[in-house]
């Protein structure tokens, strides 16, 4: 799923 | 991850590293712009509220840990040790950084990709991140005496972005699915914003002259 795909990003 | 985003990650680390020496062992904030790190101080607070909750990796835990506690010790030190207070340059840093708080919390709440208390604050500080570098930008421009440290750390910071950049069209073309405008938009408009540093820092290192900005 998409969702937190991006979250690992700081 | 990618070797675009570890450098990002790297200079962004580096530019934190460069201003916490610049106060802790020199013990000076001149030049740096408070408004920015409690703005700084504020995006961290907000974006990391997963940090308990979703353990994406252990190096994820751990630079979340070092941007939290290094903007938090930043600001302390500028507002309460009393030999960096004394540097700080608060005539000059007169730019009001509640204007850039409230419309980027309104922008979340309208702009969002999820309806979640999480996901809007993580939106809010993205807004929030791409303008924060606005009073340490109109403070350089107004003392344009600029010190070496100072020059670094802008140039550290925004090299973090560009590299942040690269490393969003890497993803595009190997992850399925890797789509997203608000992150893209936000890091675009920061990045430009540095653009007017970039030149002049870049012209003054070639030149080998010391770093001035044009009134």
């Amino acid at each position: 799923h998409r969702h937190y795909d991006y979250h690992d990003e700081l | 991850m990618n070797a675009f985003r570890l450098a990002g990650d790297m200079t962004h680390l580096i530019s934190v590293l460069v201003l916490l020496l610049k106060i802790h062992t020199i013990k000076s904030c001149a030049g740096i712009s408070l408004k920015t790190q409690e703005l700084y101080a504020l995006v961290f607070a907000t974006r990391y509220l997963d940090i308990f909750t979703d353990f994406i990796s252990l190096y994820n835990t751990v630079m979340k840990l070092i941007f939290l506690g290094s903007s938090f010790s930043i600001v302390w030190y500028m507002r309460r040790h009393k030999l960096v207070q004394r540097s700080y340059d608060k005539d000059h840093d007169t730019f009001r950084h509640q204007l850039l708080v409230l419309p980027c919390l309104i922008l979340a709440l309208l702009i969002h990709e999820q309806f979640t208390f999480k996901e809007v604050m993580w939106t809010f500080s993205i807004y929030l991140e791409a303008v924060a570098i606005l009073p340490q930008l109109v403070l350089l421009q107004r003392t344009r005496n600029i010190d070496n440290l100072t020059g670094q750390y802008v140039f550290f910071l925004g090299a973090y972005r560009s590299l942040y950049i690269l490393n969003w069209i890497y993803r595009y073309f190997t992850e399925p699915h890797y789509v997203h405008w608000i992150t893209w938009i936000s890091g675009l408009v920061q990045t430009l914003l540095y653009a007017d540093f970039f030149y002049y820092y870049i012209s003054s290192w070639k030149n080998n002259v010391k770093l001035t900005l044009p009134a």
